[in-house]
């Protein structure tokens, strides 16, 4: 599928400092580490529960660099009022997870 | 630390 990424490269580095600033271990974060970020955003915690299902795409109940832009993607936009889908659209999937 | 499969990797249920 050959679908741009809506994670914008600019964008990209912003999650990726933030992800870096978390102190992932083997390039990967734990529920726990992200678990914070996310309630910082005063979110409702059911929203962030559906962010942190569309994003943890392997279920493995931890986020690699690529998962959190999503999962910082979909909080940004719920942040400007945008609805959180039900499903994760095939723009958002990270191209390393086609 | 997490059962597989099943919603219990969510650290927000």
């Amino acid at each position: 599928v050959d679908i741009p990424w809506v994670v914008k490269p600019e964008e990209k580095l912003k999650f990726d400092s933030i992800f870096d600033s978390l102190g992932p271990v083997g390039g990967i974060l734990t529920g726990d580490k992200v678990k914070p970020v996310l309630l910082n955003s005063k979110l409702p915690v059911d929203i962030l529960g559906r962010v942190w299902e569309l994003s943890d795409l392997d279920r493995d109940g931890m986020l690699d660099r690529d998962e959190f832009s999503v999962a910082m993607y979909l909080v940004y936009r719920a942040l400007e009022g945008e609805p959180v889908p039900m499903s994760l659209p095939p723009p958002l999937v990270p191209p390393s997870k086609r | 630390q997490y059962p597989a499969g099943g919603s219990s990797t969510n650290p927000f249920l």
